[in-house]
């Protein structure tokens, strides 16, 4: 009633769910995101033991194209995301000439940009 | 099963400066369904990356796989 | 800590649910990952 498991919920989910110190992984954890442009002192602080620390990054290499969804479709910001690790991908073999540069340069205008 | 109303608004009540701020009926149903779908979707993603690994078990890799696509459409 | 655990059983209720309908299991881990996500949000 007050929102919080009762007796008998408690019991289940101690049972069912809870990490406990049996359990290899003892917890989980979300990184801390930081603004290095802000000058923020970065704490990295290290996961305690035990503690799973989820990683957005480790599987960047999947994100080059959209995965399943269920009842939500991909955001824009999301095919967004999705379309500059495909072109990060893209670069990822190029040696010294940037193709991008090399396809956008005719269109430079110096008085655009002076 | 869902998100109860009462812990709908202890969640919310964690974050607001004036504990006096009071959420209607109606708000705290709205975000009940808004957790529960980001939980469904969370899971439902996270059992197709475990089905396309041919895997029975949807474990902690599974999900980071589809976390980052999943943290941006919501 | 209590609210975690509310949250923590809710969404193992919703995963047990979705493992149901897609004959699929989760790990302790992946449902303690995803309210641990879900709290965050």
């Amino acid at each position: 009633k007050d929102g919080l498991l009762s007796e008998e919920e408690f019991n289940l989910w101690d049972r069912l769910y809870r990490l406990g110190d049996s359990d290899t992984v003892k917890g989980v954890a979300l990184p801390e995101s930081h603004f290095p442009s802000l000058q923020e002192d970065i704490v990295t602080k290290e996961p305690a033991t035990g503690i799973r620390q989820l990683s957005l990054s480790e599987w960047s290499v999947w994100q080059d194209h959209p995965l399943p969804t269920h009842q939500v479709d991909h955001s824009d910001r999301c095919q967004h995301f999705i379309s500059i690790i495909q072109m990060i991908e893209g670069m990822r073999h190029e040696e010294d000439e940037c193709s991008y540069e090399l396809k956008l340069k005719p269109f430079l205008h110096m008085e655009d940009v002076s | 099963s869902g998100f109860r109303k009462e812990l709908v608004s202890r969640l919310l009540h964690l974050h607001f400066r004036d504990c006096k701020t009071k959420v209607s009926g109606d708000a705290l149903q709205l975000m009940a369904e808004l957790l529960r779908i980001f939980v469904v979707e969370a899971a439902a993603r996270g059992v197709c990356q475990a089905q396309a690994e041919d895997l029975d078990i949807v474990d902690v890799d599974q999900l980071e796989k589809v976390l980052p696509q999943l943290l941006l459409d919501f | 800590q209590r609210l975690k655990a509310a949250v923590h059983y809710t969404v193992g209720c919703l995963c047990m649910e979705v493992a149901l309908e897609k004959q699929v299991q989760f790990s302790k881990q992946t449902i303690a990952a995803i309210s641990e996500v879900t709290f965050r949000q």
